[in-house]
């Protein structure tokens, strides 16, 4: 078959590997914490 | 585990924009993930009307949210690239709504050991855990099934997985992203106080005597009976597999015993729908004849008919002989009602009859199509394990068909593919924002205890090949020759899925393959209507919202403007020993400024009462020796007149 077209490029990557290929680094891999939190 | 504070709540009803910057496919899976909130909670979500507090959705980088209402106006949360899937937003949306990730809870140890040399140099700090001052478990126990945990190979510098379970058979299951676990639902319930949700109507697998309120009707020829067992079948019950001895109950109508034409009728407790349009899912079982069918009716109840009418909905024909096999039936009742059940014994010698198990209802979407692959087990890691499904046609017309991939080792993968159809003149080419939505079916008896797991591809009509050509263009012209079983010639375009759609391990878990068979539920559905811009509250809004508060009154020194009460308000940026104040943040202050301003003060105050001390003393010695010098006076005075 060969042809099918992955969305994801047929990896399945979880939300933090998604951030962390972005470059992200947020609080615990997702979190974005407003300067409240943060303090 | 939740953030601590009832000012982290959100109303249950929360204002959402869907920004144009998100991907097509994105919009309808934030939309279907709201429904699962729906089905299994009592949140709810509706597009933001000036609201002072809402959720924005966007695409940014990355899959992201806050934790808990911040009260900022605009809280943002972002779905970006390939974070569409549904298990992903609802995860997000969990933080939005006030949790924290599982492992991070304060008895995370008793169950779960970090392996901190695994662990990327400088991320330990994902791994922290917080104690119960700062996050409540809500008493609900440790949750390996949650969709807030961690999968074990977080933040992983090799291969190793960086959590390890302390009972092993909870490896693989950490980090789903499948849907809700049980104890994700009890702790949002729990959290948000919820005693109903929106959608859920009724569950009934039959297991009580009460048979879940259901009545026989009196204007049949025959009773539905609850059993366990019949000697032509089924053997067992749909909701247990027979694996529970002396539990296991169905409703059965023996139509052998009952002459040709004659019914039996049961008829649900009385419902009350809230959104005008119902699901209808249960198991069917037939042992009777091929010719024995099953009518599918409401009886709607008004003011007019204090009785009800009786409306045939569906007929079930040619019911498969000799197992438990899964329908769905779309109802559109707006007044309370019952679901009533008819069975009709069929013309030809029966052998047995019809029997019911897990009935669901709920108000929601029934999915379009159901692809039922029996005998499923020998097909997984097998290279025979690649499936076809039958073809079907979208509500618009478009005819496709799904591919099921079980030949690879450790995941399943699933594609959708465009076949040439019927409709295919009549249709807009390339195919336009058509969202295709393929579950995986977890078949526990209870809806809203399912984990089902769910992906959807939407037909961008602008996306091309490697060739030029338009990827979701017409079959016959850009698909391959294919044949269905029966040898009929067709085209099919080319496919576009996942190739990670669910481990075999996840596959076999739960009750996604049972009786050996597994459903595949299929939607497709037009979102154009997702192209255009969320439809935001006009300027005649009564109460100003957050932009306009905050247009014309800007923040110094990254202060965040929010709305309070409808007038702007500065909240500003602080650290361990400085902060920001004034009404725009415009000034600075700091520990060591304290301490000054202390000191000075204290000085100042010092000098102040030395002064006021020395003056007081000066004037009062003055004073006295001014008194004294006059006493002396009038005394000689005295004398001099005396003698």
């Amino acid at each position: 078959k060969g042809q099918d077209t992955n969305v994801d490029g047929g990896l399945d990557q979880d939300i933090f590997d998604i951030n962390e290929d972005l470059g992200l680094d947020l609080f615990e891999g997702d979190i974005k914490l407003d300067w409240t939190q943060d303090r | 585990n939740s953030i601590i504070g009832e000012k982290y709540r959100w109303p249950h009803t929360i204002p959402y924009v869907l920004e144009d910057s998100l991907e097509m496919n994105a919009k309808g899976v934030i939309l279907n993930a709201f429904e699962r909130y729906r089905l299994k909670t009592c949140i709810d979500f509706k597009p933001w009307n000036g609201e002072a507090n809402y959720i924005s959705v966007f695409k940014g980088s990355g899959c992201w949210s806050s934790v808990g209402n911040q009260h900022v106006g605009r809280q943002e949360l972002s779905i970006g690239a390939n974070c569409d899937r549904i298990a992903t937003i609802q995860h997000e949306f969990l933080h939005a709504l006030g949790f924290w990730h599982e492992q991070s809870r304060s008895d995370r140890d008793d169950y779960v050991s970090i392996i901190w040399d695994r662990i990327q140099l400088g991320r330990e700090h994902n791994f922290n855990t917080y104690d119960d001052q700062t996050s409540d478990s809500l008493n609900v126990p440790y949750d390996y099934t949650s969709v807030m945990h961690y999968s074990k190979t977080a933040f992983q510098n090799g291969t190793q997985p960086t959590i390890v379970t302390k009972i092993s058979d909870f490896m693989d299951v950490i980090g789903q992203r499948m849907d809700f676990s049980d104890y994700d639902l009890l702790k949002l319930n729990r959290l948000y106080n919820c005693s109903s949700s929106l959608t859920f109507m009724d569950s009934c697998n039959f297991e009580l005597e009460n048979v879940c309120g259901m009545i026989q009707s009196s204007g049949d020829n025959a009773d539905w009976k609850r059993l366990s067992q019949v000697p032509s079948g089924p053997e067992s019950d749909h909701s247990n597999m027979g694996q529970c001895k002396g539990s296991g109950f169905f409703m059965h109508f023996d139509s052998s015993s009952v002459n040709v034409g004659d019914t039996a009728v049961l008829e649900s407790r009385m419902l009350y729908p809230k959104r005008g349009f119902q699901c209808l899912q249960f198991y069917l079982y037939n042992s009777g004849s091929i010719n024995d069918q099953l009518n599918i009716y409401v009886r709607e109840y008004s003011a007019d008919n204090v009785n009800g009418t009786l409306t045939l909905v569906k007929e079930i024909k040619d019911i498969p002989i000799g197992s438990w096999q899964l329908y769905y039936v779309t109802l559109k009742v707006t007044n309370k009602f019952r679901v009533v059940f008819g069975g009709v014994r069929g013309g030809v010698t029966s052998l047995g009859g019809l029997s019911i198990d897990d009935i669901n209802l709920s108000e929601t979407q029934c999915p379009h199509h159901i692809w039922r692959i029996r005998n499923f087990t020998q097909f997984i890691g097998s290279p025979n394990g690649t499936l076809y499904s039958p073809p079907f046609y979208s509500s618009k017309g478009y005819a496709f068909q799904i591919f099921l991939n079980l030949t690879h080792l450790t995941n399943a993968g699933i594609y959708f593919h465009l076949i040439s159809g019927a409709n295919d003149d009549q249709l807009q080419w390339p195919c336009p924002w058509q969202q295709a939505t393929m579950t995986l079916l977890d078949q526990n008896p209870d809806i809203r205890q399912r984990m089902s797991n769910q992906r959807s591809v939407t037909t961008d009509p602008f996306m091309t090949t490697e060739n030029g050509d338009y990827f979701w263009d017409k079959p016959s012209k850009v698909g391959e020759v294919a044949f269905f079983p029966n040898g009929t010639e067709f085209r099919r375009g080319k496919g576009y899925g996942t190739s990670a759609f669910i481990t075999h391990a996840r596959l076999k878990s739960r009750d996604f393959i049972k009786g050996d068979d597994v459903y595949i539920l299929l939607t497709v559905e037009d979102i154009s209507h997702l192209n255009s811009t969320q439809l935001l509250p006009t300027p005649t809004t009564p109460k100003p919202n957050i932009s306009d508060v905050c247009t014309n009154f800007k923040c110094e020194n990254d202060g965040i403007c929010i709305d309070r009460d409808g007038k702007a308000e500065c909240r500003c940026p602080s650290g361990e020993d400085w902060w920001y104040m004034g009404e725009k943040c415009e000034k600075r202050g700091s520990t060591r400024d304290t301490i000054v301003i202390a000191a000075s003060s204290t000085a100042a105050v010092f000098a102040f009462m030395l002064i006021v001390t020395l003056v007081s003393v000066y004037c009062t010695r003055k004073r006295y020796r001014a008194k004294t010098s006059s006493n002396t006076a009038d005394m000689t005075l005295e004398n001099r007149h005396a003698f």
